[in-house]
């Protein structure tokens, strides 16, 4: 564990908790893509089904926990919650978000590790993970009001990304040279989604505007 | 260079 691999997942954490501030205090989820937060709850669970097999330390296995459990908690005040839900952006969150996940899963099956059960879920998750977001940027676009909460969320979850890469980049030169294509390549692809929200959040915060992306 | 999973991180 270094510095930015620890960095990434507080940042992600964070977002999080932001996410579920934002549901819990506004009793709003005006803005959130319940296509991407559908998206997530596959991702971790199919990710983490090594919680059963695999044992690599405390914090991972807390940390897997938490993911599920939130990921598990927003969709569910997304859909069920009978304040929350009914500020959903239903006409705005038009992504046909199943349609990632056959392509996704084609991918893990042609590109595992290892042609076994688990590995093959395991570079599925990171696969979706990669294209995830989508829906959320999409209903960003068209969102003309993005409330700060949303605008933190996304770039905190963004910010997650970019310091993994870092944290790559570290373990590569520390720890004998070792490869991860799957996740790399995954990851940066990840990363470049946000390319144009991070240029679109970050003038808007030097310029004290309100966040707008434009179509 | 040796090709590893990333299954210790997150």
């Amino acid at each position: 564990m270094n510095i930015f691999r620890l960095a990434g997942d507080m940042t992600h954490l964070l977002s999080i908790v932001v996410l579920l501030l934002k549901i819990r205090t506004t009793k709003s989820c005006a803005g959130i893509s319940l296509k991407t937060q559908e998206l997530y709850v596959i991702v971790f669970i199919t990710r983490y089904l090594d919680l059963f097999t695999r044992y690599v330390s405390f914090y991972n296995t807390a940390m897997k926990l938490v993911f599920i459990g939130t990921s598990v908690a927003i969709v569910w005040y997304m859909r069920l919650h009978k304040v929350v839900k009914q500020t959903y952006s239903r006409d705005e969150d038009t992504f046909k978000h199943y349609l990632l996940i056959p392509p996704c899963f084609i991918l893990a099956l042609l590109i595992p590790l290892e042609f076994t059960v688990t590995e093959i879920l395991w570079s599925f998750s990171i696969y979706l993970e990669a294209v995830a977001i989508l829906p959320q940027l999409l209903l960003l676009q068209r969102s003309s009001n993005i409330d700060n909460l949303t605008g933190s969320y996304v770039f905190l979850l963004g910010a997650y990304r970019a310091l993994y890469i870092v944290n790559w980049v570290y373990r590569f030169f520390t720890e004998t040279h070792k490869i991860r294509w799957i996740p790399w390549i995954s990851g940066l692809v990840q990363t470049a989604l946000y390319a144009d929200f991070f240029y679109y959040y970050i003038k808007s915060w030097k310029n004290h505007e309100k966040l707008r992306l434009p179509a | 260079l040796k090709v590893v999973s990333g299954h210790d991180e997150l």
